[in-house]
């Protein structure tokens, strides 16, 4: 089973 | 006092074609290096990035740097009343809580302007970090956009595979399974026709289809995708736009539970 992730974890808010 | 006039006026119908689905409302950024916008799609899944380069204006005022928030189908839907050989300048004064698009025929027998209200919007800027990838395809954006589609007939998701073999597009659903193979090409005539990977170790990485399908609505933008892996990162979908800029999707894998 495959779950779709955020860009969060990669990606910063700034 | 900000005033964009841009000659090929249908490279902004495209742009709008190419994101008004993805996302509804975006701030659009203008300042002295260009016209930009960032924004996430609701979900917080995909992100698209676009930068218009001022030196690609035929004239760019921007007196400071200005932050425009405007819901995309309505912009969309005033610039679909522009004719595809028209001149698009964008005229916004300082404070002001609307934007005028105004279309100018090439023989300048026809001026129309439409005004459109702002909308304060607030959005979450994402600090994208310079990356080396594992793996770059760059591909005929045509071909990206029938095999998303092809493979849309047949599963959810798809696998984007780099080996030394070449790129491997895989779906799997109810009526059975699916792959598509490109392998590097560049002894085509044109090299917009050629297919080219650039692999520094192999990546093997799971993407929703219906996000990639969306990306592929910036096909008329450019006649090649670039497309760059990484398995500890977002995948980005890079179409560029000819001596203006770019418009980047990025968007994050689906994993292992």
């Amino acid at each position: 089973e495959v779950k779709q992730v955020g860009l969060f974890p990669f990606f910063e808010q700034v | 006092m900000l005033e964009l006039r841009l000659v090929q006026g249908n490279l902004l119908k495209k742009v709008l074609e190419a994101v008004k689905d993805l996302v509804t409302d975006a701030n659009f950024d203008c300042s002295s290096t260009g016209f930009s916008l960032q924004a996430m799609d609701s979900s917080h899944v995909a992100l698209v990035a676009l930068l218009l380069r001022s030196e690609g204006f035929e004239h760019y005022r921007c007196d400071r740097n200005v932050s425009m928030g405007m819901n995309l189908n309505n912009m969309a839907k005033m610039l679909k009343c522009a004719g595809n050989d028209d001149i698009v300048t964008i005229k916004a004064d300082d404070g002001s809580d609307t934007v005028t698009f105004m279309f100018e025929s090439p023989n300048q027998d026809k001026i129309a302007d439409f005004e459109m209200k702002l909308m304060d919007i607030d959005s979450e800027h994402l600090g994208i970090p310079e990356a080396e990838y594992h793996a770059i395809v760059r591909m005929p954006s045509s071909e990206f956009a029938r095999i998303c589609k092809d493979l849309s007939s047949i599963g959810d998701t798809v696998v984007i595979s780099v080996t030394k073999e070449g790129v491997k597009f895989s779906t799997r659903g109810d009526i059975g399974n699916a792959n598509v193979v490109c392998r590097q090409n560049t002894t085509v005539d044109k090299p917009e026709e050629s297919t080219t990977i650039e692999m520094h170790e192999p990546v093997s990485l799971t993407f929703a289809l219906r996000y990639m399908n969306s990306f592929t609505k910036a096909t008329p933008l450019s006649s090649t995708v670039t497309i760059s892996l990484s398995s500890e990162l977002p995948v980005v979908v890079e179409y560029k736009i000819a001596e203006m800029g770019y418009i980047r999707f990025y968007l994050a894998p689906k994993i292992e539970d």
